[in-house]
């Protein structure tokens, strides 16, 4: 059963792309078997991967209707961990995509023949810092959202931003029985009052929906994309490690507990 | 003579806002008249600033032709900083504009009558982190950009995809003289290679566009928006606030030795 989980959240860096790897890598490292879908023009998930820009490479074929999103996958540095990357073309996408039928639907329909084969437990999908087209597929396709929040002030402000977005999705009908996988609290800074104070106020928001594991802020993690490597290559006993490890841990916990 | 300049860049959480903000403060209080423009459906630089979310106060109804830029006109807790704040509304500007004519020119025609009056020196666009219809319009109308770059790895991956944007907006006719105001390079942490590393890269890019004043990483700077505060009324003696000072000087220093 293949289960699909956008990982988004519309302020920009917030740490959507350094969960969307790590978690994935770990995942992949308690035996699942993941594909991650990079579906940002900016390419952050792919190159964190070790992954060349390639022409033609990205989704955005399958999105047109041109090509199965079968072709596009890709292998990585460890077994059970494949990917779709991005790359320059997607920045179009969300002018080229607006103009077609069915518009919101077009990465869930070329996503159905991968989850109809059941061969991975979970497709991750990296979303860009924005609510147009190629985010809003996402969230059409999703079963799940998982939402990375910057223990900083501004992130507090987009969260009635994110629900009102998901109340949205759900009432219209694009998707209704989208859910919240998890909420996951990013660059936590133990010396600051403010990191705390962030991490309250969205545990009184969201409740048993927050991660009891927080990612801290760690250079190791902001190291590891210029190395083309997820933590678990490139430094595995760091602190950003341990936590994305304890954090693939809580998710396979709390699925269990469904 | 009234300049536009846009605080643009489509990578996530680079430090737009807090440049916006900071910089638009300082201008003012070296005796320059400036208007913030809050371009980005977040509204974190309204926040910033102290202003409530009122419906119908942003710019989207001078984007769709309904009602004058002025109007929307708010004053600040500076003398000389006022502010077009941003809401809601916003989110939906990104499509509804989108279908309207001249899509890409709707800003610089509702700030043409402000921009003709001259009472302002600089006009500063906050942008969203993204390359859909607000951030072109706000390129469209721009006279210069003004450039955040982190002092991160992924910063240096989004540096391809700003100056492909720069030649596309150029040569297309979109907007011929749109040149570099200046890069500010942000969130600058000593303790790491890493900061360094990125500077000299960015610096090889860019040459002398770079600003010799580099923002460090301040967690004052981070507080001070949860106050409603620009840093200068928050904490005007941090780390923060005199680089932002410093950065501000500078921006006078170029204009004059042009
Ligand atoms: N826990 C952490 N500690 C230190 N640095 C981090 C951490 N998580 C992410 N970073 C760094 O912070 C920056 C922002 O993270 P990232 O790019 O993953 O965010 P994002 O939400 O995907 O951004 P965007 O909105 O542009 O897609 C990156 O340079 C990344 O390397
Ligand atoms: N020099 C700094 N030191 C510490 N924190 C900073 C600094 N500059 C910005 N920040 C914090 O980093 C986060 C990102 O900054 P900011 O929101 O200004 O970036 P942005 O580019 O406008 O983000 P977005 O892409 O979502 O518009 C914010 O929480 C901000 O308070
Ligand atoms: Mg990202
Ligand atoms: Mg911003």
């Amino acid at each position: 059963m293949t289960r699909v989980i956008a990982v988004a959240n519309q302020k920009g860096g917030v740490g959507k792309t350094t969960t969307a790897i790590n978690m994935a890598a770990y995942l992949s490292d308690s035996r699942k078997k993941v594909l991650l879908v990079d579906l940002d023009p900016q390419a952050n998930a792919s190159s964190g991967l070790g992954l060349e820009r390639i022409e033609g490479a990205s989704i955005y074929e399958a999105l047109v209707g041109e090509s199965p999103a079968r072709d596009k996958i890709k292998r990585t540095a460890l077994d059970r961990l494949d990917i779709i990357p991005s790359e320059v073309d997607l920045c179009g996408a969300e002018i080229d995509v607006a103009r077609l039928d069915r518009h919101l639907f077009r990465f869930r329909e070329a996503l159905a023949p991968i989850v109809a084969e059941g061969v991975y437990d979970y497709i991750l999908v990296d979303c860009p810092p924005s609510l147009g087209i190629l985010t809003m597929n996402a969230l059409a396709a999703a079963d799940t959202l998982f939402i990375p929040i910057q223990c900083e002030y501004y992130a507090l402000e987009g969260l009635s931003i994110i629900s009102h977005l998901l109340r949205q999705i759900r009432e219209s009908g694009t998707n209704p029985n989208l859910a919240i996988e998890g909420i996951l609290m990013t660059m936590f800074d133990s010396r600051t009052n403010l990191s705390q104070q962030v991490v309250t106020e969205v545990k009184s928001h969201f409740g048993e929906l927050v991660y009891e594991n927080v990612i801290p802020r760690s250079v190791r993690l902001s190291e590891s994309p210029s190395y083309g490597q997820p933590i678990i290559l490139y430094d595995d006993h760091c602190p950003g490690a341990k936590a994305y490890r304890q954090a693939a841990r809580e998710w396979i916990r709390r699925e269990k507990q469904k």
